[in-house]
């Protein structure tokens, strides 16, 4: 599904140049279960950022279901984002105006074939698996930091992606709402979704099958592991 | 050194009334190191918020180093935040137009009585301890979750506050920058400085004398844990 070349980024600041990600070639199968490890800047956003066609590489290729993501046109990419990739970012990304559950709808109502019932339904259910079935209405600023995570969580799961990508998913919810979150993301692997998760918490990384660990830039590790 | 008496605090929706903290009587003492836990939406950030000097609650009161905070000036408020108070958000709150060095800089030059190399001199050791050495000049945009997240942190600490208030401090944090910053914590807390945390995660937790646990505005548990 997914085939890295020595995909490589590096940022150009002038004086100096940060080479965020090191020409890095790896493959990722359909319905596997990632997790993505490292400390601190050592390159896990950024590998998840061109993993979810959201940014360019400085070089190296990106084979997404057969198709070279840099020979893409910007349309072809954006519907790739919008119809295969659910992104759950690290900062939520999500629109300040608009209510929790207009932030839902919004990627059905790019993908174009439903009534305006049926993405409100869609969209109400999701925010109620997650558990804010009584905030459908607040904007952002009137919800908690992990209110706001569920919130993007929910977007990221309203197309039925066959790509989840979760960077920190869980960092500000509580125990209990973070076991629920990985059940729901369990349950969709199940279902054959491929799931990639960036975290630095234990609690989360068991629940994948591999584990991929990042240090500057460069991947030291990358192994199997089993349910325990 | 903080009095708490029916503080309450209640965002008026127009239909609906959200009771983010209900009435809560509580006192922290001088030197104290404080976790504060409970699930996602239970209070924790409104708490903060209030303790912080950020808002104003609804109802009640809140003495702080003696002085009724509601009764204070706009000014008057302002200057204890700047001198006595460092806050680490939830969602780090950097100036985005700003570097690094000049983001931690910044509550040096409101307090105002030192000169340009040594609030520039504080800075720099400040984000050198928290591992960010080498990215002064970036802006926000140019770090990754973690390090934003320690800029936040050396913003906090730059003023020597009395009081530090971290909401989720190390969420996006690996497991060893996290430890390195909780050691800081708590050699300052050793100092005599008042830490208070908002934390889910048991290692965050463990390095506090007192948990505060709420759930739905209401605090449930108040107690003292040992070290293990
Ligand atoms: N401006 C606002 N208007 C309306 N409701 C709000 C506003 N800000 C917060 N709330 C609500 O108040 C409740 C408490 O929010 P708070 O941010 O204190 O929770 P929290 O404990 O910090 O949660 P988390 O762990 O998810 O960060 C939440 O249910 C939230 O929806
Ligand atoms: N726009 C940019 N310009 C310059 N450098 C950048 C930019 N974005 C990221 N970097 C740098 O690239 C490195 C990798 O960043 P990245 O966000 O991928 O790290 P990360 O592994 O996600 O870290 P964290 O766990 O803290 O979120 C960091 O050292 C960061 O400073
Ligand atoms: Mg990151
Ligand atoms: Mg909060």
């Amino acid at each position: 599904l997914i085939q890295l070349q020595d995909l490589c980024k590096t940022y150009d600041l002038g004086e100096v140049q940060v080479r965020a990600l090191r020409p890095t070639t790896l493959s990722i199968e359909a319905g596997e279960y990632v997790a993505l490890l490292g400390p601190s800047g050592s390159g896990k956003s950024t590998l998840m950022n061109l993993l979810g066609c959201l940014d360019q590489p400085t070089s190296g290729s990106y084979s997404l279901d057969g198709v070279e993501v840099a020979k893409m046109s910007r349309d072809a990419r954006s519907r790739i984002r919008n119809e295969k990739i659910g992104f759950v970012f690290q900062n939520f990304n999500l629109l300040a105006r608009t209510s929790a559950l207009e932030n839902v709808e919004l990627p059905l109502m790019y993908a174009g074939h439903q009534s305006h019932r049926q993405r409100r339904a869609k969209a109400t259910d999701l925010l109620a698996k997650v558990g804010l079935a009584d905030r459908l209405g607040h904007h952002p600023s009137q919800l908690s930091g992990g209110q706001q995570q569920r919130v993007a969580i929910a977007r990221a799961l309203v197309n039925e992606p066959a790509i989840l990508l979760g960077d920190e998913p869980t960092g500000n919810l509580d125990t209990r709402t973070s076991q629920e979150v990985m059940g729901l993301f369990g349950e969709l692997n199940r279902q054959g979704i491929t799931v990639i998760m960036v975290t630095h918490e234990q609690d989360v990384a068991r629940h994948a099958r591999r584990l991929i660990v990042l240090r500057d830039g460069d991947v030291i590790a990358d192994t199997e592991q089993f349910e325990r």
